[in-house]
């Protein structure tokens, strides 16, 4: 499939939230997210890597003005899903490599990380697909994290990206 | 934006990795996917939710025929990014809900964990986009999981479903 890059993109107006050290069996993401659409709360990214000896974490981000809800809900919840911690980050953004057929083009992800890397840009959260890479970074480095994404892609220049692969 | 389910897949050939508790700091991701692209080891989706006390996990798929090379490339680059575990299965499948506007649409995820988890299914990695919402499951569930969220999501019947929004 061919690869194209069509943009990079950046959402300031989320908050990331992990919910901490939950048994790794079935049913609990079911119990967390069916208590947060219940009251409408819109989830973005949901990360759940995999598990360290049957305990495992959920991070997702939600818009900042749900925080206040989504806080009550989840404090609710602690203690039926057994959770150790709950943390709430409004601090952050979410760059995003936009485009199709990334899923088969390993060196994307890959430029993107180094990237951000390279500058000092620590990177908290990642979701990949075929269409867009996604990090959670700090808000403050937003700003540059774009500028030096769209000169490593060559976004700055005139038209997209079509790399045949 | 409308909601359009368009069906449920499902991916037999991945293999599921996880590099555990490495140091959160810039460089480190790019490092990793840097070595395996450079052998061009297609990694699909990567996984990575926010850190605990400034270590971190991180997950992603491959094809199953990469399993040895992929090892080989981590089992080198562990100790240059300090990691304290690296964790290989292939006894995994990749099923995934996929449509347009589920991002906005809170539900979605919801039922999708939901089915899962009254059927006693473990969801060990999950991955969200607008256009896809992907759950790593041991594989020998794989094909109960599909029939039954194929049920839930009303794809046994006939036709896409779509829902206005
Ligand atoms: C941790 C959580 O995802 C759990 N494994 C579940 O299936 O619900
Ligand atoms: C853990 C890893 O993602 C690290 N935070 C980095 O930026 O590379």
């Amino acid at each position: 499939e061919d690869l194209l890059i069509t943009g990079v993109t950046s959402k300031m107006d989320e908050a990331k939230i992990t919910i901490c050290g939950v048994p790794d069996t079935p049913g609990i993401a079911a119990k967390i997210f069916k208590a947060l659409a219940e009251e409408d709360i819109n989830v973005n990214m949901i990360v759940q890597s995999a598990s360290r000896k049957g305990i495992n974490d959920i991070s997702f981000t939600i818009s900042q003005s749900d925080i206040k809800d989504a806080n009550n809900i989840l404090q609710n919840l602690m203690k039926d899903v057994k959770a150790k911690d709950l943390n709430f980050d409004k601090n952050i953004g979410v760059v995003s490599i936009v485009g199709m057929g990334m899923a088969s083009h390993p060196g994307i992800a890959q430029k993107m990380f180094e990237t951000l890397g390279k500058h000092g840009v620590n990177i908290q959260m990642i979701s990949t697909s075929e269409i867009k890479i996604s990090c959670v970074i700090e808000r403050s480095k937003v700003k540059m994290a774009m500028q030096k994404l769209h000169q490593s892609f060559g976004l700055d220049k005139v038209g997209k990206k079509i790399l045949k692969g």
